[in-house]
């Protein structure tokens, strides 16, 4: 399984449709200081139901709607789509594909679908840890995060094994 | 559930052995489980005389609940003493992070893992061993990086290049690449 | 003591501004004064509309004891829109507190600065940008810089190398240099 | 003023006495990860009389003696001695140098010296102060700390300009 696509739409610097298709390997994501590239790490911890609004660097959740920029006007909702693909058959689904949608509006109003279908964040923790991507606690490591596995306390790293587990 | 832990962290300890001859070359490492209550042990001046969690016959650990382990690390770079993690320096502290995360990933895999700027803090010749150890397990997960380096992107199957004008707008164009010149068997 | 900080303040808030012309060029930047219990400003859709901290002529602020005051930092990079600070990016967190440690410095200079590996997070535009203003500021104050990047050494007067030995043992070596191509006149 | 030399004895890495002299102007500490460059950053700190271990990447002061590597012995105490040129007469004291040194040891027995004479935590702490040193709070950024600025309260900023003030 991979992760095959992410289109963020109205989600932090990307107020209009973006999206991108990624392959197996290795893929590098560049480009200068203030571009958008963390905002991307971002888009996938919370379309995978990041409950925290300090993990994608906001107070509240309402910060990762784009906020407008000079003559841009700001959105009203923030949508992320990631989709997994699933042709090798290992989460235990029919689809040969699972997509997840997050999305958010400014009033505080959420909702969560998998594969087109509304349901509640339970259901996308259940068939993220199926596919083995646990809380994402340990495979996606955020800027200026890597060293914490060092600095942090021994049962942190207990607790990152057992999500793994 | 328990056994599933001691699976995979037995699986990582063995894997964190090897990772951390790739990523500090003359070096070695381990994993060791404690207890909680163990306080810190001296590390200064070594000394494996302290086992923190007792061999399996001492029916102590068969009682200790989960939640009351804890993994340690120990890391020796090649020619150094092994000492209190925090004195590492900070290049050491991220390859030591990232032997971990490799070492888990083997006994574990994730589907992907993304890893966003996890190299600033290394000089050219980590940069290059850990790009040795990533390519290395490529085939085995999806690794998307963030990076604005460029050793790190030549690394890359696949390039994704950000770009804002200057109006506060990301944009994102992307490229696949010729397989990179140098295929390394892991 | 309350106008000795009041004094500096005011001078950082002026240098915070000129300082962010050189660091985010077409960006602004400013210093606020903020008391402790007005709470976090709604920030996003910028708005000057509320003045955290009064003009003198509200008597509260004579009355506020300084350890109920805090200084805000405000940034608008070129082309986008005042948000929180902790929206910024990596890149973008570095060039605000290196503008704010200079704002500081102009008002009451150090006789010298250590800056461990301040770079990190910067690409090489910004390394330049803020190289150049170091480079400027060099006649005020000394600056003793930690790095493992190149473009920085190139903006030494001296070079000092550390180097380990397979044995944990450190060694320097250092050297004068000719003074850099660009003299910059800050 | 300037910092003039820091002279290392049995700290972190640097078992045997090292001298680095610095001249006014850009100095740049460059080596491969590992070497000992924040040692060098963390032994200023040190002798100018920094009380957290945690500063210094320690968890007891003691960490700060070299502990020994391979077929080198360990010592058993450790001292910094930073020299500050005050020939352009910035400070008012008759010297024209003033030299600090701090020394620690396994016992956890430590002294201070001004040019010399032996002395308080205190007399250091006012006597930097009169450089316009204060507690280096704002003088001293320590490896992966640059963003703290940020990412700090604004009361603690508040107290760097307090300090530098
Ligand atoms: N809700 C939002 N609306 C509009 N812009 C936003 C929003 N949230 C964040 N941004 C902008 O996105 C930019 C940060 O992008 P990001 O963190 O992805 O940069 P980056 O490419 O990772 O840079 P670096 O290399 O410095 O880490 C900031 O300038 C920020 O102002
Ligand atoms: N008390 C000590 N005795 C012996 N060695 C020590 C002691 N304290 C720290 N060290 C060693 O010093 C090394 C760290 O040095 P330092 O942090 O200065 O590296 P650095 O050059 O800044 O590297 P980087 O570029 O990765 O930040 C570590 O390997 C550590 O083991
Ligand atoms: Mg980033
Ligand atoms: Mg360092």
């Amino acid at each position: 399984m991979h992760l095959s696509s992410i289109t963020l739409k109205g989600f932090k610097s990307f107020p209009d449709r973006t999206r991108l298709t990624f392959a197996p390997g290795v893929s590098v994501i560049v480009g200068p200081n203030g571009s958008g590239k963390s905002n991307i790490t971002d888009a996938v911890l919370w379309a995978l139901g990041e409950q925290s609004p300090v993990a994608v660097r906001g107070a509240s959740m309402q910060d990762v709607i784009f906020a407008g920029a000079h003559g841009v006007k700001s959105r009203s909702e923030a949508e992320v789509e990631v989709i997994l693909d699933n042709s090798s058959g290992r989460v235990d689904l029919p689809a040969g594909e699972i997509a997840i949608t997050r999305r958010l509006n400014r009033a505080g109003d959420g909702e969560y679908r998998i594969n087109g279908a509304k349901c509640r964040l339970t259901d996308v923790i259940e068939i993220l840890s199926d596919t083995g991507l646990g809380k994402e606690m340990h495979s996606v490591v955020s800027q200026g995060r890597v060293a914490e596995i060092v600095t942090s306390k021994p049962k942190d790293r207990r607790m990152l094994i057992e999500e793994a587990a | 559930i328990k056994e599933a832990f001691e699976e995979t962290f037995d699986a990582a300890a063995k894997n964190f052995e090897e990772v951390v001859g790739h990523l500090f070359p003359g070096g070695r490492g381990a994993l060791r489980l404690v207890r909680e209550d163990s306080g810190p042990r001296p590390v200064l001046g070594g000394g494996d005389d302290e086992t923190p969690v007792p061999e399996p016959e001492e029916d102590e650990e068969e009682s200790t609940p989960e939640d009351k382990l804890g993994v340690e690390i120990e890391i020796t770079p090649a020619g150094k003493s092994t000492k209190r993690l925090t004195l590492l320096s900070g290049g050491e502290k991220t390859m030591t992070s990232l032997a971990f995360l490799f070492a888990v990933f083997l006994a574990r895999p994730s589907p992907f893992y993304i890893l966003d700027e996890v190299e600033a803090a290394l000089d050219d010749l980590n940069i290059d061993r850990f790009l040795q150890v990533l390519r290395g397990f490529s085939d085995r997960a999806q690794f998307i990086v963030v990076t604005h380096q460029k050793r790190t992107m030549e690394a890359a199957d696949a390039l994704y290049g950000v770009s804002m004008a200057g109006n506060g707008v990301s944009k994102v164009i992307s490229r696949k690449l010729p397989k990179p010149a140098e295929e390394v068997a892991a």
